[in-house]
């Protein structure tokens, strides 16, 4: 997947590192400094539709679903993720225990056309 | 709003970079929170000091690995009480009522001190709050050792379980050679300052259908 260009109109990954010191979390989270948190933006048009960027399949089949109805489908395809990572957390409880965790699903790695 | 510029999303207009960047950083308190089960960020009012911290740390790097979505936590030891004697100390854990449901590895570390010959016999009493003074205690485990320094003590998780309080209270009396524990003739486990005991736990998985997979 493509990472989002001021000007990319299509279907893209949009970057943005968070650095917890940044949200004034670094007294209760001790690792990592901070995490990537990506999300998806940009136009998904008809022959787009089912393109994940990964499972070109998906995207013929739905392609030739297309030709094979109206070319112009009533649903529209969104732009979301299709690919995406746990976070390690290591932090202070409210009791002030250490916990280590992983969070699922946390950094969006891909984005594609539903 | 950008001047003039369109989300290729929505067709709207789009944010200003300040406003898109003060978004972000909201939604990652939101998804942080989230992930972490958390109302709102907790508040530290006696963080552990930085060298327990680091040993403890030491004790969770790699080779431990907690289930899927579990937790491993480190609890340090806040309250000793006056022990009545150097072989005997109390040790009080606080853990969050969820922690102290679902745990089901437990160890205690503690730092033997050098000042006993032959082996030592350390035995861990759990305290029942709210009991007769009679049955105020269950004996978890008891190890031998026989050399000072940091030792892991393995308990057995059925016995910290709890359902109510989630205030953990320990007792580790130790025994000398011929059983003699009066004998002891200065303190023979730190439980004090960087060198306080903590446990080590893992914990199940939070959530909906964690419970459930345990009991199958």
């Amino acid at each position: 997947t493509p990472t989002c260009e001021p000007e990319t109109p299509l279907c893209c990954r949009r970057d943005h590192y968070v650095d917890f010191r940044e949200l004034g979390w670094r007294d209760w989270i001790l690792q990592p400094e901070g995490y990537q948190l990506n999300y998806c933006s940009g136009q998904c048009p008809p022959h787009l539709a089912g393109s994940p960027g990964i499972a070109a399949s998906f995207h013929s089949a739905v392609f030739s679903l297309l030709k094979a109805n109206n070319p112009w489908p009533l649903g529209t395809s969104c732009c979301v993720p299709t690919a995406r990572r746990p976070l390690s957390l290591l932090y202070l409880d409210h009791d002030g225990n250490v916990v280590k965790t992983d969070v699922p699903d946390m950094v969006v790695e891909a984005c594609g056309c539903s | 709003q950008g001047a003039g510029s369109v989300c290729p999303s929505c067709g709207g207009p789009t944010l200003a970079p300040q406003a898109e960047r003060a978004l972000v950083l909201e939604l990652a308190k939101q998804q942080i929170l989230e992930g972490l089960h958390l109302t709102s960020r907790p508040r530290i009012t006696h963080p552990p000091p930085q060298a327990a911290l680091t040993r403890a740390l030491r004790r969770l790097q790699p080779g431990s690995v907690a289930p899927v979505n579990g937790e491993e936590v480190i609890s340090f030891a806040t309250i000793t009480e006056p022990s009545t004697s150097a072989c005997s100390s109390v040790l009080t854990f606080h853990l969050s009522t969820a922690q102290s449901r679902h745990l089901y590895h437990a160890r205690l570390w503690l730092r033997v001190l050098p000042t006993f010959p032959g082996t030592l016999s350390l035995r861990t009493f759990r305290w029942n709050p709210g009991r007769r003074r009679r049955e105020s205690r269950t004996l978890l485990a008891e190890h031998q050792m026989t050399t000072p320094g940091w030792h892991a003590l393995t308990l057995p998780s059925s016995g910290l379980r709890g359902e109510a309080s989630a205030v953990l209270k320990l007792q580790v009396d130790c025994r000398l050679p011929g059983g003699n524990a009066t004998a002891a003739p200065q303190r023979l486990v730190d439980t004090a300052g960087d060198e306080r005991p903590f446990l080590e736990l893992k914990i199940w998985p939070k959530g909906p259908g964690a419970g459930r997979t345990r009991r199958r």
